[in-house]
């Protein structure tokens, strides 16, 4: 008797791609929404302007000492090519769509 | 005004979009 028995449990699925995770379909208000965290940072202080015509560029730039302005306009017309803002009296100027 | 309210409401349109 040479065969151990292999013991084929015959064919046992890999449980691969079980759980696609269905799931938080609303989802609406999360904090973070697939920015940089230089998005978010502009996009913090400008739902925070209290001013109806929106937060300037220079606001920004003095707000967020630490990125350069090249930056926050990148991130700013990222913010608003997604929706997030939009400019109001001039290009300078932008507000926060979700500030309702 | 005019132009702030329409580029308001592409914007809305857009987050809508993402949001659907």
């Amino acid at each position: 008797r040479k065969n151990l028995m292999a013991a084929s449990r015959g064919p046992q699925t890999l449980s691969a791609g079980l759980g696609e995770v269905g799931g938080y379909g609303g989802g609406s208000s999360l904090p973070v929404n697939g920015l940089t965290a230089h998005q978010s940072q502009v996009l913090n202080l400008i739902k925070s302007c209290p001013v109806p015509e929106g937060m300037s560029l220079q606001e920004l730039k003095l707000q967020l000492h630490n990125m350069s302005m090249s930056t926050i306009k990148q991130a700013v017309e990222f913010l608003s090519s997604e929706g997030h803002i939009y400019s109001t009296v001039d290009d300078d100027h932008y507000k926060s769509t979700d500030a309702e | 005004l005019e132009r702030i309210r329409r580029n308001k409401e592409a914007a809305l349109q857009r987050l809508a979009d993402r949001n659907v």
